[in-house]
């Protein structure tokens, strides 16, 4: 465990909760894609199998439990408890898009062909472009919630804090996953633009609005 | 070996 790491899994836990908190204390998802927070709990699922097979850590256990309860709470209240203010007219990126692709993808191109091993790699492939929808969405209504900015730039920082985290472990431990490395790669890259919209407008006070 | 090293991150 380094500090970057550290620093990604903290990231990550706040943006899980600034989301669950936001839907919660607002009563709305408004502005949510559903479809994208589908997608997460179906990443912490596939990737978090081995809770039941390997056990690494207290932190270990312990955060991923957190992950997979707080991504099906959160797919929960979208989908039953705040159903009614979900909007689901701008949610309409198609799942299987991506899900079918990338199924077929961690059969082919994985460390080892083992049931357990294909769905963590579908999970981390599945990670990259989970948010798409979500971004989708932004730039279909052309504006997000100051707080949906936050969680999502929290989102984004998580997966670049695990990058310096890799190139940290290379150095230090000659480690390196070329898989999550890729993915997590591309997962970023994803993210640049929005990074750039959020500090040039969302630091400075503004709500994040995109050019008609 | 890696695949079970990696598993020790989120």
């Amino acid at each position: 465990m380094n500090l970057f790491r550290l620093a990604g899994d903290v990231s990550h836990l706040l943006a899980i909760i600034i989301l669950l908190l936001k839907i919660w204390r607002t009563r709305s998802c408004a502005g949510i894609s559903g479809k994208s927070q589908i997608l997460f709990a179906l990443v912490f699922t596939t990737r978090y199998l081995d809770l039941l097979t390997t056990f690494i850590s207290f932190y270990n256990t312990t955060m991923k439990v957190i992950y997979i309860g707080c991504s099906y709470a959160t797919v929960w209240m979208i989908y039953a408890k705040f159903k009614a203010t979900y909007d689901s007219n701008h949610d309409t990126f198609r799942m299987e898009f991506l899900v079918i692709p990338i199924a077929a993808l961690s059969l082919l191109v994985n460390h080892d062909f083992a049931p357990l091993e294909i769905l963590w790699t579908f999970s981390i492939y599945l990670e990259s472009v989970a948010i798409l929808p979500q971004l989708f969405m932004v730039s279909k209504t052309g504006e997000a919630e100051t707080i949906t900015s936050h969680y999502l730039f929290a989102l984004g920082l998580y997966r670049a804090l695990y990058l310096m985290n890799w190139i940290w472990r290379f150095f230090a431990e000659g480690f390196f996953d070329l898989i999550a490395i890729v993915a997590g790669l591309v997962q970023t890259i994803l993210y640049c633009d929005f990074f750039y919209l959020y500090i040039t407008k969302v630091l400075k006070g503004k709500k994040l609005s995109l050019p008609a | 070996d890696a695949i079970h090293t990696k598993h020790d991150e989120l």
